[in-house]
């Protein structure tokens, strides 16, 4: 029974393409509220564990599981109602355990969403509170966080068990300005970054904790954010997108920049600029970066996606029926991509 | 780009800033 009796999930497994994605399926949440986030968990029930659909509103979180390829169930929804949801946060190699960012106009506390193994019963506990300006589920079960008081800045790992509980906590060295957002480096098992309000990259090493570079990545791109990092022959390539990035004649208006810096001079070469094909406009809103795929949702209504290997436009999904889109993510697994409109529907494509 | 542009490389960066950094 895919029906529940405040959402429906409906299913359509036609053979609509744009470009390389193919729509594999539909979420509607039918409580009429604006999706804010959607991300995708894997949840266990019979010892089986199955990648599922989470999507948010500003006052419930939801789960969705897979009954075949092209039917979900929600299999149950959190509602919190004393702050507004802002976001969640995905934890890469976490199972039945959701990570919700709250709050007014910026992140004011960090709660985990769960469900009681002994009595099937939903529980949340607040994980932490203060003014958070950035954060991050990172690999090994951690979370990433910066938060500010009025004096300094405080950037702090939290360690969770299996069951969900949060067991450790270590803070790291934090720089003077303000971190906005964090990327783990491929490649270098305990290398952190962030980018900061004075559009500098951060390195951090988690095991010590020690802040070891500061680089300012130019005055072109201001407000820079970092999605991905690796690190390759020596240098460290780093994915930003620039929400406030000027046009030029050059570049067009790009989405997203790589960059390769040196970490032992600090200097830096642009790579590649990810802008949208001639004849398209529209600036970046929002997106996400996962392996070599790039995809951001645009001023226009429409997401592009990219080929980071390649520095393509790989295709452009124009706004459906009902709105723009508002919301882009990868799935934790295999290349489905999540288009969120503001009603609440998701719409689950297959990206080849 | 050329490591003219980004100066010397070293493939261990890491543990070398880790090393250089303080604790």
């Amino acid at each position: 029974n895919t029906m529940m009796p405040d959402h429906m999930a409906v299913s359509w497994s036609g053979s609509l393409r744009e470009g390389s994605l193919r729509l594999v399926s539909k979420l509607k949440d039918l409580s009429g509220s604006c999706a804010v986030d959607v991300s995708t968990v894997w949840w266990e029930e019979s010892g089986c564990p199955e990648l599922c659909v989470v999507t948010a509103c500003e006052t419930s979180v939801s789960l969705w599981k897979p009954l075949s390829s092209d039917q979900w169930r929600n299999m149950c929804t959190w509602h919190l109602t004393e702050k507004p949801v802002i976001q969640i946060v995905p934890l890469p190699d976490v199972h039945n355990l959701v990570c919700a960012a709250l709050g007014d106009l910026e992140i004011g506390e960090l709660r985990v969403l769960l469900c009681s193994s002994e009595d099937s019963s939903l529980k949340q506990s607040v994980v932490k509170t203060g003014n958070i300006k950035a954060v991050l589920g990172l690999k090994d079960r951690r979370l990433v966080s910066s938060s500010r008081t009025f004096q300094e800045q405080q950037v702090e790992i939290i360690s969770f068990l299996e069951t969900g509980r949060n067991n450790k906590r270590k803070t790291l060295m934090a720089p003077k300005e303000t971190v906005l957002a964090f990327a783990e480096v491929e490649g270098i098992r305990d290398a952190l970054i962030g980018t900061t309000t004075v559009n500098s990259v951060v390195v951090w090493n988690l095991k010590t904790g020690q802040l070891l570079k500061k680089m300012h990545v130019g005055y072109s791109y201001p407000a820079s954010v970092c999605h991905r990092a690796y690190s390759d022959s020596g240098l460290l390539f780093v994915v930003l997108s620039h929400p406030h990035a000027k046009e030029s004649e050059s570049c067009g208006n790009p989405a997203f920049r790589v960059i390769a810096f040196n970490p032992k001079t600090g200097r830096s070469a642009g790579v590649m600029f990810l802008s949208l094909p001639p004849g398209h406009t529209g600036r970046y809103l929002e997106g996400e970066v996962k392996d070599a795929s790039a995809a951001a949702v645009l001023t226009s209504g429409t997401i592009a996606v990219w080929d980071l290997l390649l520095g393509d436009c790989a295709t452009l999904l124009p706004p459906e029926s009902g709105g723009p889109w508002s919301l882009v993510r990868w799935s934790a697994r295999d290349s489905y991509l999540l288009a969120g409109q503001k009603d609440g529907s998701v719409c689950v494509y297959s990206y080849s | 780009c050329s490591e003219s542009d980004l100066g010397p490389i070293s493939l261990n960066w890491f543990e070398e800033l880790s090393l250089e950094a303080p604790p």
